[in-house]
């Protein structure tokens, strides 16, 4: 077995965990928030057999979209009573990073 | 050092980590859903010596309880007029989902 | 690629997630309790490639800090009509407890 840690979007957490059970997977999903962003996000996740793997990952591609958002940098800059508000930057956030560790043992209790 | 990782239903949490508690062991608790029936749960990591693992299965298996859930089917079936509201639909949630994961460092700093 | 998975104080890990930003290092973070003193503490995620490990524990040990916490053991002892309050016991909390785990394979989708 292997466990997924898939760390997604909140936009797109409720179509995947739904993508995910309709194929028979099981999920548990973590509120999270990104350490740049501090934004919420959705921390998934799943058990799977190693030969399902692939399976999963295809479902998380599907399910999760690239987005770029638009931050305002911390401060205005203001040099001279001349007050400078910095364009916003653009950052493009992953549709998921996916973690995949090894599980030695599984039990359902 | 093992990280057990389970996945418990947020009834018996006290119970566990109290459990625990007594015997020496340390826990970490997060608030976490279900995927398919969207309930609050608790996932609780608990970093062990690969020699005490037995005991801390044990300890979850005598703190957890599998129980029937009654869950509404999402939607009524409405056909022709006649307003069908079909049974609910019996889930049976095991007392523990557990993952263990091999740790290559452990530090307390 | 190596996850650490650190359990720090509530108070530092702010400090120390800007810390992570600034030398390029990516991370999430999550809401967690402690098993013992069942207070807010912070569970963050850091995927990292091998060879920068020792530079994200060099940056987690610089920046989260043991402190002292005072309990008040839970119930006071009633005796023969006197009231008794027991002293307030001293605690040590690490600044950080964590777990290294390996992860066989990382997509960023
Ligand atoms: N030091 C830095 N300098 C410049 N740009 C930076 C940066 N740190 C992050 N970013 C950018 O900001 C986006 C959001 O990062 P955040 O940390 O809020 O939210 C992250 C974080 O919660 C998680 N994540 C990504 N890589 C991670 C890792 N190696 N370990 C743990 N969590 C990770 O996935 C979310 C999305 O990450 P993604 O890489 O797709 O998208 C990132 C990346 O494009
Ligand atoms: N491989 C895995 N990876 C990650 N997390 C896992 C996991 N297996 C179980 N879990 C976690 O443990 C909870 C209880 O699962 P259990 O299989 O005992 O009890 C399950 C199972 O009996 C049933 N169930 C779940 N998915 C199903 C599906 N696709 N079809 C039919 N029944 C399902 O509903 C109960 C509650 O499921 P729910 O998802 O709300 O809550 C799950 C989920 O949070
Ligand atoms: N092996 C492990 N697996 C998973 N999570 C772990 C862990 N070791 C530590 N943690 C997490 O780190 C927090 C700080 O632990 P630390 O050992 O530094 O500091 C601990 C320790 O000095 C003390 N303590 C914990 N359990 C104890 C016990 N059974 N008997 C006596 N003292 C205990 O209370 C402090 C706070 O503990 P608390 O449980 O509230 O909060 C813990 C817990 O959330």
């Amino acid at each position: 077995m292997k466990l997924v840690i898939a760390v997604v979007q909140a936009r797109d957490a409720d179509k995947l965990l739904h993508a995910l059970q309709q194929e028979g997977f099981r999920a548990t999903r973590i509120s999270s928030t990104g350490g740049f962003l501090r934004e919420q996000n959705v921390t998934v996740l799943i058990g799977v057999e190693a030969t399902r793997l692939e399976q999963v990952l295809r479902i998380i591609k599907a399910n999760c979209y690239t987005r770029t958002q638009y931050v305002n940098p911390l401060l205005p800059i203001v040099e001279s009573g001349e007050f400078f508000v910095p364009q916003p930057i653009e950052v493009e956030v992953g549709g998921a990073n996916v973690f995949v560790v090894p599980v030695e043992r599984f039990e359902r209790i």
